[in-house]
């Protein structure tokens, strides 16, 4: 309605504030439901784009599980409004909508964006505290139960890729993991991190190829030549193994052990010129992009429901 | 609310494993305060860390002793921080308006 800017970073509030307009502006497609509650206990809340009843096939675009990585919050609030706008004006976000449910969580850990905001610009993991532990927090991309505690895990509170004291210790984590469960037909899961321009998809707690790779492998190919259609954007591609570096107990592995075969990890801009303070003239550009290797995701999910 | 004035982030490019063994000891030095966005992996990636004034010298000359390749990419975090805030603010008002 022009009075929300998407080109600029905002506070947890006003990214609140506008989830709430989007279902209000659309209430035949978009709903803000709450799934929990964070460990200070903000509310959880997803975005539902649905245009039928029960529990449709669906997909799950999560931003920013890593507070400080804010072009994925950024990218995650422009795309909610990029779905309710393209539905019944383009062709594949309808006939997506028109079977599949959307739903989309802009910002996966508000505890940790908050503190990101208001004490420490860097501040990765959630705010969770274990009585007797010092350190604050835990990689909640590391806490998902998937070959928890293995490589590419830390089990020092104070590390960065600390994994949390058992699965699913993080409300935050389990708040997603008991929704999926509950809903039981989710068919793609789609997480979204910077940076590093990167286009994943599981193994990352082994360099074991999935069963699926050859598919998953040409899907995220694909979706990164359209994503470099627009603006030159160059993306790697590949397992979470052997593009970065092993990590265990990450969302997509457990989506994927979990039946959820589209599994992917987006690593949106830069290349580290700015790394975590991507400037916000890079928002919408890297939104657009984002959005074009979405969609071709998106599209094959539609086209090879299972 | 932390500060990080004088805050410098360093891109340091590593050409083997053995400058990569080298980085890790650097990654372990708690005494540096050093806070690295992306660890080390493979000797192809980059990797970007931020610097606190106190730790300049000693990192540039670590660094320089066992011919790490590295760039200055960021000059004075406190300010680019500065300037985001100020941007926050200023759309803030906007928005108001």
């Amino acid at each position: 309605n022009g009075n929300f800017n998407y080109g600029a970073y905002h506070s947890l509030e006003e990214l609140y504030q506008e989830m709430d307009r989007i279902a209000s502006d659309y209430p035949n497609l978009a709903s803000r439901q709450e799934i929990g509650r964070s460990f200070e206990k903000r509310p959880l809340y997803v975005l539902k784009f649905s245009t039928g009843k029960g529990k449709r096939p669906a997909i799950w675009l999560n931003a920013g599980i890593h507070s400080r990585e804010w072009i994925s919050q950024a990218t995650g609030i422009w795309i909610a409004r990029k779905i309710v706008s393209d539905y019944g004006n383009e062709s594949s976000i309808t006939s997506i909508l028109d079977e599949m449910d959307i739903f989309l969580m802009p910002v996966a850990n508000p505890d940790g964006y908050v503190y990101s905001q208001t004490k420490n610009r860097f501040w990765r993991k959630t705010r969770s505290r274990v009585p007797g532990i010092q350190c604050v927090g835990v990689d909640p991309n590391r806490n998902w139960n998937a070959s928890f505690s293995g490589e590419g895990a830390s089990n020092d509170p104070c590390s960065e890729a600390y994994h949390g004291p058992k699965p699913h210790s993080e409300i935050e984590v389990k708040s997603v993991v008991d929704f999926i469960q509950n809903h039981g037909n989710f068919k793609s899961f789609i997480d979204i991190h910077s940076y590093s321009q990167l286009l994943m998809y599981p193994y990352g707690y082994t360099c074991k190829h999935p069963r699926d790779f050859a598919e998953l492998d040409q899907v995220a190919h694909r979706a990164a030549k359209a994503l470099a259609s627009l603006y030159g954007t160059s993306y790697r591609v590949g397992p979470i193994c052997s593009t970065i570096y092993m990590a265990s107990g990450s969302s997509i592995d457990w989506a994927y052990e979990n039946g959820i075969k589209y599994a992917f990890t987006f690593e949106l801009r830069d290349t580290g010129h700015y790394g975590f303070l991507l400037p916000a003239q890079q928002i919408l550009p890297t939104a657009e992009e984002t959005w074009l290797a979405l969609k071709v995701i998106m599209k094959h999910v539609h086209h090879h429901l299972y | 609310k932390e500060k990080f004035n004088g805050h410098q982030v360093f891109q340091i490019k590593v050409r083997d494993g053995e400058q990569m063994n080298k980085l890790n000891e650097l990654v372990n030095m708690e005494n540096f305060k050093l806070n690295f966005w992306k660890l080390p992996t493979t000797p192809k990636r980059s990797v970007d860390v931020v610097v606190p004034s106190s730790s300049l010298k000693l990192v540039k000359s670590f660094l320089e002793s066992h011919g790490l390749e590295y760039s200055i990419s960021i000059e004075d975090l406190q300010a680019l921080l500065d300037e985001e805030i100020k941007e926050m603010k200023h759309n803030r008002g906007k928005e108001r308006n």
